[in-house]
């Protein structure tokens, strides 16, 4: 098939009471088949929509907030797809495991493909010295299970973002599947911002499509869920399921269906506490697409430019953590350079009309990102500060009145790997507004 | 005609082989 409909559905998870005592095994099965009551629903309804795949977000059946002990009733066995097994045709081959049994039938009762985040268990020798006490690693964990109920892709997520309750897996997992619309790979969340295994899938496993459960909490003004992941996909020219937990008042909303060039499909609701299905066609090979978009060389233009004048009244300001050297764009119009050590960013842009009450400033920052210092970031950003003060740049703010006829933003990135995001007012995409030239510069259509 | 207000336009780039490795993937990311 050239085209496939892909689904993802951006669940509002029905969450445990708080409690530092577990919860028996009979308790967990019937908040986890709650959760799955409200997944069948968006299955049932995105198979009779035609959608060959679904993929619903991650810690969808339990929530967050556990402990190792506390999460441990929600656990199952989760063997290695070699071994071929329907868990609707046949529930007692490993054990206890009512909840694959059930993710399964789903699959096979409407004949699609099911992307799940559950809980896997796997027991240790005592003797080795990095088995936990009880017994057991505890692996956050997505399942695929096809058409036919089988299960075809298990992957344990690598890089964990405040998870007491889970282990890390040895090495990152490669983990893809084959379909006749195209080849899969999977990964959870915050492995997104990291190369393995996310870059490893798409570079060296050349997959078409990546199925990413996330349960994602939005931070302005660079890592919204909607802005990062459409930008990330579209950086690394893949399809990109993105199914995110529905939680307002943890900021997480922002599910999508991303394709190399555009996304197909978005949904950013902070108003209400409902879930959504979003559905869409996608390529089911896109690097062989007419839309396909060109490889970009991401510093060609900026480093072969004579930079704009830099002006005396760079400021610092924080993005988060990160202090980044900003300029002011005071006309209506301008090409601007800004600097932080060796990354130089340059604007030219003109307004429409300037609004009194708002200021916008080209930003620059080049180092390891945050607390942790793990990552390096390079980042060139023109963004609305929070107030006319100066020092509120960088701060989040959701609106914004300003339009603008041209914008050109570019920058001497010393890594390939360049994620272009547009956020407009309201926390919302640009779908086919803007695009990035072969020489770097990301640039609206008008 | 003109884009909707903007609230950002941003290049995030990632240089991965510039990664502190320090502490591994594998420690458990409590920011």
């Amino acid at each position: 098939r050239d085209t496939f409909i892909a689904a993802v559905y951006e669940h509002a998870v029905l969450r445990p009471k708080d409690t530092e005592t577990p919860v028996s095994r009979d308790d967990a099965l019937l908040l986890m088949n709650k959760n799955i009551d409200i997944l069948e629903k968006a299955i049932k309804q995105a198979a009779e929509q035609g959608a060959q795949i679904i993929v619903t977000p991650e810690d969808a059946l339990y929530g967050w907030k556990f402990t190792r002990e506390t999460i441990f009733p929600y656990l199952e066995d989760i063997p290695d797809p070699q071994v071929d097994w329907i868990p609707c045709r046949d529930p007692q081959r490993f054990g206890h495991t009512p909840i694959q049994t059930r993710l399964s039938c789903l699959a096979k009762n409407n004949s699609i493909y099911v992307l799940a985040n559950i809980g896997d268990k796997k027991r240790c020798d005592s003797q080795d010295s990095t088995c936990p006490p009880n017994g057991y690693f505890q692996y956050n964990t997505n399942v695929v299970y096809d058409a036919k109920g089988q299960l075809v892709a298990r992957y344990h997520k690598y890089h964990l973002y405040s998870e007491p309750q889970f282990d890390v897996p040895e090495k990152p997992e490669l983990v893809t599947f084959d379909t006749t619309f195209g080849r899969f790979g999977i990964f959870t969340c915050f492995d997104i911002l990291f190369h393995d295994p996310a870059v490893a899938l798409v570079k060296d496993f050349h997959v078409d499509t990546i199925l990413y459960p996330t349960a994602w909490m939005n931070v302005l003004p660079l890592l919204t869920a909607i802005e990062f992941h459409s930008a990330w996909a579209m950086g690394l020219r893949v399809n990109l399921l993105a199914a995110n937990i529905h939680h307002v008042q943890q900021n997480m909303t922002g599910s999508g269906i991303y394709a190399p060039h555009l996304p197909r499909a978005y949904h950013y609701d902070m108003e209400t506490d409902s879930g959504r299905l979003l559905l869409s066609e996608v390529d089911s090979r896109p690097r062989t697409s007419p839309a396909y978009p060109t490889a970009v060389g991401w510093s060609a233009y900026a480093t072969t430019i004579k930079p704009f004048p830099v002006r005396k009244n760079t400021f610092s300001g924080f993005i988060s953590r990160d202090a980044f050297n900003f300029t002011a764009l005071f006309e209506n119009a301008g090409n601007l350079t800004v600097c932080h050590k060796d990354l130089c960013c340059h604007l030219s842009y003109r307004m429409l009309r300037k609004e009194e009450n708002e200021v916008y400033v080209l930003g620059a920052f080049t180092g390891l990102h945050g607390r942790r210092r793990r990552e390096y970031w390079q980042v060139c950003t023109m963004l609305k500060c929070k107030t006319t003060n100066l020092t509120t740049c960088g701060q989040p703010v959701e609106t914004a009145l300003t339009r603008f006829d041209i914008f050109s933003l570019s920058g001497t990135f010393r890594t390939e790997y360049v994620f272009p995001e547009v956020l407009l007012t309201k926390v919302q995409l640009s779908p086919g507004k803007f695009e990035v030239l072969k020489d770097g510069r990301l640039v609206n259509k008008n | 005609g003109p884009s909707e207000p903007i609230l950002t336009v941003s290049l995030f780039g990632r240089w991965y082989t510039k990664d502190s490795h320090s502490s591994s993937g594998g420690i458990s990311n409590l920011e």
